[in-house]
């Protein structure tokens, strides 16, 4: 079972085309393991990525140094997910 | 198991077993307005059910409705179990939902990925795509809402069968697809088609593959203007509405590209609430808030089906 322990959902907001650019290259990086869900789009809506623990230093870095402003959606998702299953959980019983 | 449609918890999520038994369950207490009709398996082989509403006749004008194609997109799966009891309990009582009924036929396909549905239950929350196995990759799976034949292949669906939008090996490959292209040709009364998603809180209309306006433009931009004003009138929920590639991003092989395409006037597809503070793991206590406002929104582009024929 797959687990999202660490993983991060962060906000980007794209303030030209360049920064969509940027985005759409990172997006690209097949390594990073990203999960877009949603976007890159264009300026008036933000991208929101699903990071694994293990891509979070590079993802960050390359927006900080790009000058691409994002933030913290979710902290933790394997949080999240928890508690989605407790709740079934206790609805069912 | 849910022991009838009256005491089925719809403010919690459900798995597939459930659903598919509250599908019997609604069935059997309501003989003369709904059956169950399989429109073919999925990839691994489980059935496709789609829920029809009728009063009489066959191949009456039709409104679609389908939910879960994007299977970690739990609240749509859950707002189509409202919507069909909804829809039962508001005939010969609501009017209006009434008239609908008398003049056109609905179908609902609650589960439309239940492959990707089951997956996200049982092995990884996140899962999106089908379950299909790529030939000559060790990636699983086709973006199900990039597999359709419209600008198939374009920008906006990737070719990477690793990729999130992974487009697949070609328009129709993956069965649940089919399943869907098959029934709308066969049936070819269908006036209205919404495929529902969430999250983003938008009601989108065609294209996405393609900048060039649709040549119902203005028309589709009016109800959707007036789907998403009933929709926010409940809880103040804000909506943007727009054609897909201008609102969101330009995506090719979409669903509601390729129903417009076909002659369905009325294609819409939605992406639900949560206002993006816990992506596709939207609090079970927002199912139903979510489900009566997006219900609003359904009934405003029913009527509008039912006083505009084409």
């Amino acid at each position: 079972k797959e687990t999202f322990v660490g993983n991060q959902v962060l906000r980007i907001f794209v303030a030209n085309e360049a920064d969509v650019e940027k985005v759409k290259e990172l997006e690209e990086l097949q390594e990073l393991q990203l999960d877009f869900w949603r976007g890159p789009g264009g300026q008036d809506v933000p991208t929101d990525v699903r990071v694994p623990f293990a891509s979070l230093q590079a993802v960050k870095i390359f927006l900080e140094s790009s000058g691409i402003r994002y933030s913290i959606l979710i902290d933790d998702l394997q949080t999240l997910v928890d508690e989605e299953q407790t709740q079934m959980i206790r609805q069912h019983f | 198991m849910p022991q009838s449609v009256e005491t089925f918890n719809y403010a919690s999520y459900h798995t597939l077993d459930e659903i598919y038994n509250f599908m019997d369950l609604l069935v059997a207490a309501n003989p003369n307005l709904v059956s169950k009709i399989q429109i073919g398996n999925s990839y691994e082989g489980r059935p496709l059910y789609v829920l029809k509403f009728s009063t009489r006749g066959t191949k009456r004008p039709a409104i679609w409705i389908d939910t879960g194609i994007h299977s970690r997109e739990w609240v749509t799966q859950a707002s189509g179990v409202w919507f069909a009891k909804k829809i039962v309990d508001s005939y010969g009582k609501d009017p209006s939902l009434t008239s609908i009924l008398d003049n056109l036929d609905i179908f609902l396909e609650i589960v439309t990925n239940p492959d990707g549905f089951a997956f996200t239950h049982t092995k990884n929350r996140m899962w999106r795509k089908t379950r299909s196995i790529n030939s000559g990759s060790a990636c699983i799976g086709v973006d199900p809402n990039r597999n359709w034949d419209a600008g198939f292949g374009g920008s906006g669906a990737s070719s990477n069968p690793c990729s999130e939008t992974y487009r697949g090996p070609y328009a129709n490959s993956e069965r649940e697809v089919k399943a869907i292209v098959d029934f709308v040709k066969s049936h070819g009364n269908i006036k209205t088609f919404i495929s529902i998603h969430s999250y983003s809180q938008l009601l989108l209309y065609p294209y996405g593959y393609t900048k060039t306006r649709a040549p119902d433009y203005q028309e589709l931009n009016n109800i959707a203007k007036a789907a998403v004003a009933a929709l926010s009138s409940l809880y103040d929920t804000q909506y943007r509405y727009g054609s897909i590639i201008t609102t969101i991003y330009q995506a090719s092989g979409g669903t509601i590209d390729w129903t417009y395409n076909q002659g369905i006037k009325y294609s819409f597809t939605f992406e639900l609430r949560d206002r993006g503070r816990y992506g596709f793991l939207l609090p079970a206590n927002q199912i139903i808030p979510t489900a009566e406002e997006t219900w609003l929104a359904l009934m405003a582009i029913m009527e509008y089906t039912r006083d505009h024929p084409y």
